[in-house]
């Protein structure tokens, strides 16, 4: 298995 | 201008080691509150975000926010020449000349050590973090941070197989944490049952469950992150399948550092 998220899709950028 | 001071160098020198093994650049956000930290992994799977209020430091001057991405191996090298109870200075110059500068004085012999980091880019942070409402997340473990370490420590001699990527699945379930990994010939579980506050007040292990929950992450990355016990007693752990994971060290009244981590996901 493989995380296919990213830390992004959860937190926005400044 | 911005010019800190700490009469120890051990706060700077632990929080250094707590985030350079796996995050390799970092932005350093300094304001009137103090200073935020804040990494990304390269897999961008893991995120570190460290503050650290006026407060920690015996003297904080900073009248304009300033915003640096430093080399935190580069760093590093430079703290471990320094000794615990050396006094360090950070200033920056008014003139944005692009560089930083940190000096370690010994206290004893007087003798001052000055390293110049330049800033580097770091792609993708500063991001914006919001506070999840406690309901967001279905189970909450604080334990000694030690005994986490403990834990991790125990994981990894046994799921060390030359793989890099060994799981660790962490579950919840009534009173109890479970932390599970395979070796190459087994698995290897441990349990943690909610300890009675009575018998230890200043190490007990607390479990909140709204929901079971069960979910897998690299050891790699939460052996690293276990490094933070050098900052803080207790470690709180927030679970969650929708959302990463936090792992949070509150340092002293002074800030935190959280590691936020994705769980692995089967395709």
């Amino acid at each position: 298995g493989k995380t296919q998220l990213r830390m992004e899709a959860f937190y926005s950028f400044n | 201008i911005l010019e800190l001071r700490l009469v120890q160098a051990t706060l700077f020198k632990n929080v250094l080691e707590a985030i350079s093994d796996l995050f390799s650049k970092a932005n350093f956000d300094f304001s009137g509150t103090g200073l935020e930290l804040q990494a990304m992994d390269t897999s961008h799977v893991a995120l570190v975000a460290l503050l650290l209020r006026a407060e920690a430091f015996n003297h904080y001057l900073c009248d304009r926010d300033l915003s640096m991405g430093l080399n935190l191996a580069d760093m590093a090298k430079a703290f471990r020449c320094a000794n615990n109870d050396d006094i360090i200075t950070i200033k920056a110059e008014e003139d944005w000349s692009d560089t930083v500068t940190f000096t370690f004085e010994s206290p004893e012999d007087g003798e001052i050590s000055i390293f110049d980091f330049d800033f580097v880019g770091t792609n993708g942070v500063p991001l914006e973090i919001p506070e999840f409402p406690e309901s967001e997340y279905q189970a909450k473990v604080r334990m000694p941070s030690a005994k986490f370490m403990r834990i991790c420590k125990k994981l990894s001699s046994f799921g060390d197989s030359g793989d890099r990527d060994t799981v660790v699945i962490i579950s919840v379930d009534k009173e109890c944490v479970n932390f599970f990994t395979r070796g190459k010939t087994g698995t290897s579980t441990i349990v943690c049952r909610q300890t009675q506050t009575v018998d230890k007040p200043k190490e007990p292990t607390l479990i909140e469950m709204k929901e079971q929950v069960s979910l897998a992450f690299d050891l790699r990355y939460m052996n690293s992150f276990s490094k933070g016990s050098t900052l803080s007693d207790q470690v709180t752990i927030s679970l969650s399948s929708n959302l990463p994971a936090v792992f949070e060290y509150k340092i002293a009244e002074t800030g935190y550092i959280r590691y936020y981590m994705l769980p692995r996901i089967e395709e």
